[in-house]
């Protein structure tokens, strides 16, 4: 079977869980697009590196906290409007339905605090949609958001954990997360167009949900009864002493 | 008793064992994810190196090869009873995870830990 595609291979055994995660998510080969290096794939990147060696190992003094992140950009949606000061871009992030083996341990929002277009200065944050006209609004009056932390100069990160547990995990199927992206224009300015076309609307928030894979522990634990795995370790120690 | 079984069984001898450098290892190797097919997902790491476990396992499993009871159970039956039956398999034992990352079909980026993708040690089982 030399020179046939993998997944061709891979499909003759498609109940392993590995295989049929290899399938689904793997995008077409045709359909190959060049990596663009933008801040979400320096991100993933800098954490990769964080947490694994250059061969693939995971480190052991690792602070990742999870065995699966999924960076997830926003749906490409540019509609913005303006209120007074404030621009406003709606910010849809698509969640796939629950995968029972995987726990959400997990939810940040990493966005641009700072946004300089041309000769505009602007000052950002994230809240949850909603449809009142927005006044001082800060990220941390959201109801589950946490307080925002700066991770460098131009970009912060906020754990939306809370607000994504109550809110809409728990709903079957594909759920949207609603978010908006609120950028305050510098007094003096208002009313002038903004070279919004500067900015990549992908490239202004992106959501990091981070899981635990609870597949492995469960098996483990159907195996072995809670403490008999110690039990055998200590054991066999001793049979080794013995037989010395 | 134990010994008093294995002491009916022949010594190991050169013919039924293979060569010293034929015994059930295990071997080095590293494959890229282009060779696989997946380079156009898969971000890092560039290499993947799986290994395997090749030769042939002792008539006498000895006690380093983490061989279970039944993988000698299985070798008496061959010698004293049944050669239809097979003598145990040269395979992987202990495996580590492997840390991937990779861009999904919807441009999504994914950082996940994958277990037993590596062998690290082999048994005859």
């Amino acid at each position: 079977k030399v020179g046939q595609p993998s997944t061709a291979l891979l499909a003759e055994a498609p109940t392993s869980p590995l295989i049929r995660e290899l399938l689904e998510e793997a995008p077409d080969k045709q359909q190959r697009k060049p990596w663009v290096l933008g801040h979400p794939m320096r991100y993933m990147l800098e954490l990769y590196q964080r947490s694994a060696d250059a061969r693939g190992h995971p480190r052991e003094n690792r602070t990742i906290g999870a065995t699966m992140v999924r960076l997830v950009r926003p749906l490409a949606n540019v509609a913005r409007s303006l209120r007074g000061l404030w621009h406003i871009q709606p910010l849809d992030f698509l969640l796939r339905p629950n995968r029972a083996a995987y726990q959400l341990v997990r939810a940040t929002v990493v966005y641009r605090h700072q946004l300089h277009l041309t000769g505009f200065h602007l000052s950002c944050h994230v809240e949850p949609w909603v449809q009142k006209s927005p006044t001082n609004h800060f990220p941390s009056s959201g109801r589950g958001f946490s307080k925002p932390s700066q991770i460098s100069k131009a970009w912060t990160e906020m754990d939306i954990t809370q607000h994504i547990r109550e809110g809409l995990w728990n709903l079957k199927g594909h759920r949207v997360l609603q978010l908006r992206f609120m950028c305050q224009q510098q007094k003096g300015r208002e009313g002038l167009e903004l070279p919004w076309h500067d900015a990549s609307s992908l490239d202004t928030a992106f959501l990091l949900l981070y899981f635990n894979d609870t597949h492995k522990s469960v098996q483990k634990a159907k195996l072995l009864p809670g403490g008999l795995e110690d039990f055998m370790e200590r054991e066999s120690s001793l049979l080794l002493r013995r037989a010395r | 008793r134990a010994g008093s079984i294995t002491s009916k069984i022949p010594g190991p001898s050169q013919d039924h064992d293979g060569p010293e450098s034929n015994q059930c290892s295990l071997h080095h190797f590293q494959v890229s994810f282009h060779q696989l097919g997946w380079d156009h997902w898969i971000i890092a790491p560039n290499l993947y190196t799986p290994n395997y476990c090749k030769g042939t396992c002792p008539r006498v499993l000895r006690y380093g090869l983490n061989s279970p009871n039944h993988a000698i159970i299985q070798n008496l039956v061959n010698e004293l009873v049944d050669q239809s039956v097979p003598q145990p398999c040269c395979v992987p034992y202990k495996y580590v995870p492997i840390s991937i990352l990779l861009i999904e079909a919807n441009g999504n980026i994914l950082y996940k830990e994958y277990e037993d993708m590596i062998a690290q040690s082999c048994t005859c089982r």
